[in-house]
């Protein structure tokens, strides 16, 4: 299920990739 | 801890905003939930970068978010 991924997991120091069209 | 301003943001790019955003939430975050910062922050950028920046200066706002993103965290992992 894709459900399991969710929500993705910020990581400081690192670019954020979660919402790149946002 | 982050230090972030409303003007820091203001001349920010709006992807740029959201990294500036999410190292702010997760440095609060961290504070209080330290094994769910991650997640949390995730989910709460998905909100809107409007309703962020209000949340920045409006902690009251902030804790709601994070304590109803907490609940369907939980919710979803149950």
């Amino acid at each position: 299920s894709s459900s399991v991924n969710w929500p993705p997991e910020f990581r400081p120091g690192e670019p954020w990739k979660g919402y790149p069209n946002i | 801890k982050v230090s972030l301003t409303a003007s820091m943001l203001a001349s920010a790019s709006p992807q740029a905003q959201k990294q500036m955003l999410g190292e702010w939430l997760f440095s609060l975050i961290q504070t209080m939930h330290p094994a769910l910062a991650g997640k949390i922050t995730g989910m709460l950028l998905e909100i809107d970068t409007l309703e962020l920046r209000h949340m920045l200066e409006s902690p009251e706002c902030l804790h709601t978010k994070v304590d109803e993103a907490i609940a369907v965290l939980q919710a979803h992992q149950a």
